[in-house]
C-alpha cells in the first residue's frame, strides 16, 4: 500500500521491544 | 500552510528563531497531514531540509544566540523522522545521496537528546528489509565520517554510552545491535563486536548492567544473546 504510514514508528517499536532482533 | 509554501519558505535565507519556528511548524504538518501532502513536499523539500542540516553542522555557534543552531538541527531530525514515516518519504530519503551521510554526521555525543533521535533513526534504517542493504550503507557512512575526523569509527557511539543519559545508552546499544544483527557473515559480526569491545564497550557493559531500565535491559540482552549464539556457532 503506497499510502502506508507509521513505517518509522513500527520499526522503532520493534527495535525497542527487541522483536526486530528475533532470529528467523 | 501548504507543502509548497514550506518549500518556498525554506528557499529563503531563514536563520535562528524564524528558521526554528518554520521547522517546528513543518514537523507538525509532516506528522498530521495525509501522505499526499508529504509526497508534495517530496524530494525537493527533503533536499532543502538536508541543505539546512549541512549548513548548520558546518556553522560555528553564534555567541549572541547560543544553542539555536543545535535546536534547529534537532528539529530537522524530527522533521526527517516524520517525513520518513511513510513509503514515499522513506524512499526519497534512501534515494537521496546526502540523507544517510548527514544523519550519521548528526551523531553528536555533545548533544545527547539529539543524538538519541539520530541513533534511533539510523537503527530503524539498518533493519529495513529491502535490496541495497541499508545497514551496509549506514556502516560505510559511519566509517567514512570517522576517517574524516580521524577517530575510531565507533568512538562516537562509545562516547554516547559514556554519557549520563540512560535513553542515549539504550539508543547507542540499539544501533550497535541493529548494525551487527543485519550482517550475514558470522566472521564479520564477531569482528564488529570485538572492535567495539576493544574500544571500551567491555567496560561499559559491566557498568550499564546494573542500571534498572527496561529499554536498556532489552538491548543488553539482545547484544549478549546474539554474541553467545555466534560464539557457539563459531
Amino acid at each position: 500500500d503506497d499510502d502506508e504510514t507509521g513505517i518509522m514508528d513500527g520499526l522503532l517499536e520493534a527495535l525497542q521491544s527487541g522483536a526486530a532482533f528475533k532470529r528467523k | 500552510r501548504s507543502a509548497l509554501m514550506y518549500i518556498q519558505e525554506l528557499k529563503t535565507d531563514l536563520r535562528d528563531v524564524p528558521l526554528l519556528s518554520c521547522l517546528e511548524s513543518l514537523r507538525v504538518s509532516l506528522n498530521n497531514n495525509p501522505v499526499s501532502w508529504v509526497q508534495t513536499f517530496g524530494a525537493e523539500g527533503l533536499a532543502l531540509l538536508l541543505a539546512f542540516l549541512r549548513k548548520l553542522q558546518d556553522e560555528k555557534e553564534d555567541p549572541l544566540n547560543p544553542g539555536i543552531g543545535v535546536k534547529c538541527q534537532h528539529e530537522i531530525i524530527r522533521c526527517l523522522k516524520a517525513f520518513m514515516n511513510n513509503k514515499h518519504g522513506l524512499n526519497a530519503m534512501l534515494t537521496s545521496k546526502e540523507g544517510i551521510p548527514l544523519l550519521v554526521r548528526s551523531i553528536n555525543p555533545k548533544v545527547p537528546h539529539m543524538m538519541v533521535d539520530v541513533v534511533k533513526l539510523l537503527s530503524a534504517l539498518c533493519i529495513l528489509e529491502r535490496p541495497g542493504n541499508t545497514h551496509e550503507r549506514v556502516l560505510e557512512c559511519i566509517t567514512e565520517q570517522a576517517e574524516e575526523q580521524e577517530i575510531e569509527r565507533f568512538q562516537p557511539l562509545l562516547s554516547g554510552m559514556n554519557k549520563n543519559s540512560i535513553t542515549l545508552k539504550a539508543g547507542c546499544m540499539q544501533l550497535i545491535n541493529a548494525l551487527i544483527s543485519r550482517v550475514e557473515e558470522l566472521d564479520f559480526r564477531i569482528h564488529l563486536r570485538s572492535e567495539l569491545m576493544r574500544l571500551g564497550l567491555r567496560d561499559q557493559l559491566k557498568e550499564v548492567r546494573s542500571i534498572e531500565n527496561d529499554e536498556l535491559k532489552v538491548q543488553l540482552q539482545v547484544f549478549e544473546e546474539q554474541a553467545d549464539e555466534d560464539s557457539e556457532d563459531l
